[in-house]
């Protein structure tokens, strides 16, 4: 474990207790796509499918158990939590997420570290994560509105990723034995460069204490 | 081995 891998899963803790605490607060979801928790929520199962077979480390274990139940329980809220489902904006929430998991299932067959059920499995949530934010950031251009929490919520999703790629980097200096691992850095860095964009929005508003709005 | 050293991130 090191600094930057530590900083990037509090990070990504940090993004989840950002958006349930809005739905459990203000009992809210305006601004959030389901469709884009549903696609985590998939992300979360199909790779944490070894909790029960393969035991890494307690923090390991418990922040599996911590990233499954929110997921799962986020999309629970939107879904049929009679006051939170009703700011649910599903008119514009309408990116099809089903175009999303057939290609990522796919390319995870053909392109994969071994042949195995878990593989790739584990192979299909990576990619499926690298591109699980298109339908929050396309309803975020959509509607035009950015309340604080959401601007919060994928700022903090992007740090994630960004500190993930420093964890790789600073791994890749200091392990030893740690093996490269093309597949998991170029979805890695394709998820990043999504969200580029938004950061630049999303700080340049900072900057000028503006709110937050994405060009068309 | 090659698996779980690859699955050791979250």
């Amino acid at each position: 474990m090191n600094i930057f891998r530590l900083a990037g899963d509090m990070t990504h803790l940090m993004s989840i207790v950002v958006l349930l605490l809005k739905m459990h607060t203000i009992k809210s979801c305006a601004g959030i796509s389901l469709k884009t928790q549903e696609l985590y929520a998939l992300v979360f199962i199909t790779r944490y499918l070894d909790i029960f077979t393969d035991f890494v480390s307690l923090y390991n274990t418990v922040m599996k158990i911590f990233f499954l139940g929110t997921s799962i329980s986020i999309v629970w809220y939107m879904r049929y939590h009679k006051v939170v489902k009703q700011s649910y904006d599903k008119d514009h929430d309408t990116f099809r997420h089903y175009f999303l998991i057939l290609p990522c299932f796919l390319l995870a067959l053909i392109i994969n570290d071994e042949f195995t059920f878990r593989e790739v499995l584990w192979t299909f949530s990576l990619y499926l994560e690298a591109v699980a934010i298109i339908p929050q950031l396309v309803l975020l251009q959509r509607t035009k509105n950015i309340d604080n929490l959401t601007g919060n919520y994928v700022f903090f999703l992007g740090a994630y990723r960004g500190l993930y790629i420093l964890n790789w980097i600073y791994r890749y200096f200091t392990d030893s034995h740690y093996r490269r691992k093309g597949i998991t850095w170029t979805s890695g860095i394709v998820q990043t460069l999504l969200y580029a964009d938004f950061f630049y929005y999303y700080i340049r508003s900072w900057r000028r204490n503006e709110r937050l709005n994405l060009p068309a | 081995p090659a698996t779980e050293e690859n699955h050791d991130e979250l």
